[in-house]
């Protein structure tokens, strides 16, 4: 049977494997566009596989997006993944995303913890951390979303291997942040970094470990309020915006705090969709108006990065 | 596989910055071994709680004896886990 990215459910939930398997047939159908690259492996030696959408050049100015860090926010990675296909199919055809890709790249690790997200699956749906194991204890896992080196060992993550927050040994210690860092560093020319999580309905910017703004605080805040006006034009999902900090909680050892202090000035968190009253366990019937409503920021936030090269 | 019958997310929208403390000191206790999907920070923000149900009588005590309003979320996290993996079964076939 012919395999076919047509035939693919993006309203449903799906196995690492079945992800894996279907970016294969992504690349296979936009060999122009899309390739897949191996960035290193998990902790459990699971390949990490970045899709990277470039038309040429070379090392052109980047834009980063990762999904599914924290394993059970399982409506992250399927908003991955139909954002892929949306790119995907949009290449050619929208005028906006077709100029962006023809001076910018775009990668998009859609499952940034796989060994926490296959013991979603396998073991325990409430899963958050890494598998990890910490020496001196029985509790496995490191919060991946603690262990950058931007504000580390802070408040706002805990040294409790047993805690949901608990930060690693020392910054970087968990390898699929590390694969990730040496990715970034090694390209040198990122320009936006946005990390996609659940749930709440946010969209936040640096810093998370110091309620101090940034100081490029008034521009990120206007890009975030215009990206969530679009956002919620579509159907009405409020959002609010501010810096993590301030908006929820001092959070120390984050990704977009890390990637800001690197230089990447365009660093953005989102907190998806829940809506309702589902929290972690969205219904897969709201993952496409979920990944349709997030689109319409994503391309908001990118078209800015676009058009504002620095 | 880990199960959780009888588990559920209770939903609290706090009302005073004295709330938000007192589910923060919950928050630090290991005793009910609470899950928290959305921390005490702010009266803008909800509090999402998943209690297991060996503590859910004693949550709720505590809630009540500090007059904290609260909701069920969802009344047995298993039931809505089932569901999902059915559906996921579905999906594959």
């Amino acid at each position: 049977r012919e395999r076919s990215t047509r035939s693919f459910n993006f309203g449903a939930y799906h196995t690492l494997d079945t992800i894996y398997s279907w970016m294969d047939t992504l690349v296979a159908e936009h060999p122009n566009l899309i390739t897949k690259q191996e960035i290193g492996r998990s902790y459990e030696n699971r390949p990490m596989y970045v899709l990277k959408f470039s038309t040429g050049g070379s090392n052109r100015p980047a834009i980063w997006i990762d999904t599914g860090i924290h394993s059970r926010e399982w409506v992250s990675p399927a908003t991955g993944v139909w954002t892929a296909n949306k790119i995907a199919t949009d290449y050619g055809t929208d005028a906006s995303l077709t100029s962006l890709l023809n001076t910018m790249d775009i990668y998009l690790l859609i499952l940034t913890n796989p060994d926490g997200y296959v013991y979603t699956h396998s073991n325990d749906r409430m899963w958050r951390k890494t598998r990890s194991r910490n020496s001196g204890s029985i509790c496995r896992g490191v919060d991946p979303n603690r262990n950058w080196d931007a504000g580390f060992g802070g408040p706002g993550a805990s040294s409790s291997p047993c805690s949901d927050s608990y930060r690693g040994p020392s910054a970087h210690s968990e390898i699929e942040v590390k694969n990730v860092v040496d990715l970034i560093k090694s390209h040198g020319n990122f320009k936006a970094f946005i990390s996609v999580h659940a749930y709440s309905q946010l969209l936040m910017y640096p810093y998370g470990y110091t309620c101090t703004n940034v100081p490029h605080q008034a521009e990120l805040d206007s890009i975030g309020r215009a990206a969530v006006q679009k956002l919620t034009s579509l159907y009405g999902t409020s959002y609010k915006v501010g810096s993590i900090c301030k908006i929820i909680y001092q959070a120390s050892g984050g990704s977009i705090d890390w990637s800001y202090n690197l230089g990447i000035k365009y660093s953005f968190a989102f907190e998806l969709r829940d809506t309702g009253r589902y929290g972690f366990i969205l219904p897969s019937n709201q993952i496409i108006p979920t990944a349709s409503e997030t689109w319409l920021a994503l391309k908001h936030i990118m078209e800015y990065v676009r058009d504002h090269p620095y | 596989e880990r199960i959780f019958i009888g588990d559920q997310v209770i939903r609290v929208d706090v009302q005073s910055e004295e709330q938000i403390q007192l589910l923060q000191a919950l928050e630090t206790s290991q005793e009910w071994e609470l899950d928290f999907w959305l921390h005490p920070v702010s009266t803008e923000l909800p509090v999402d709680i998943r209690v297991p149900r060996s503590s859910l009588s004693s949550v709720k005590d505590y809630l009540q004896a500090h007059s904290i309003p609260f909701s069920v979320m969802i009344d047995n996290l298993q039931e809505l886990l089932d569901e999902e993996k059915a559906e996921m079964e579905v999906n594959r076939m």
